[in-house]
């Protein structure tokens, strides 16, 4: 009953848990042209457990910045105006706070949910793998 | 010293789930 697939369809935060739910849905994302959404999703987390003394911290909020938030990628597209003008303010000033990304994060994360969580629980990715 | 792309990736890796 709590079988790995019973969990990826339970949430999208289950799934991304799960190492081959996650690998899968990337593969899925990949082909959506839309995996920017997930790589920017981990990083966040990855940010968050940095050490903000680690002088490392700074140049990877400065890297996501520039990768996703301050391009024409999808995450950019997908993320609200304030949302974008708060990270670059914090970048700016070399603000860094474990918490700078979780409104984008949560952004991302439900728009996720919204489209390509649920188009993967009917893909044929998904159901091969069923 | 690492690259950007580097950073990042290790930032993104340090994320991802593992084996159970």
């Amino acid at each position: 009953p709590d079988s790995p697939l019973a969990r990826w369809t339970k949430s999208l935060h289950s799934l991304l848990g799960d190492q081959d739910g996650a690998h899968l849905f990337r593969t899925f994302l990949e082909r959506e042209k839309c995996v920017d959404t997930l790589d920017f999703w981990f990083a966040c987390n990855g940010f968050r457990q940095m050490d903000l003394k680690d002088t490392k911290t700074l140049r990877v909020a400065k890297a996501i910045y520039k990768r996703y938030i301050d391009t024409s990628s999808i995450v950019a597209k997908q993320l609200k105006p304030a949302t974008k003008t708060f990270i670059r303010d914090n970048i700016k000033k070399q603000q860094i706070d474990s918490a700078m990304f979780d409104q984008a994060q949560t952004e991302i994360q439900t728009s996720m949910e919204e489209s390509p969580y649920q188009m993967f629980l009917t893909s044929d990715i998904y159901l091969e793998y069923v | 010293i690492d690259s950007e792309d580097d950073l990042l990736q290790e930032c993104i890796s340090s994320a991802m789930p593992k084996k159970k």
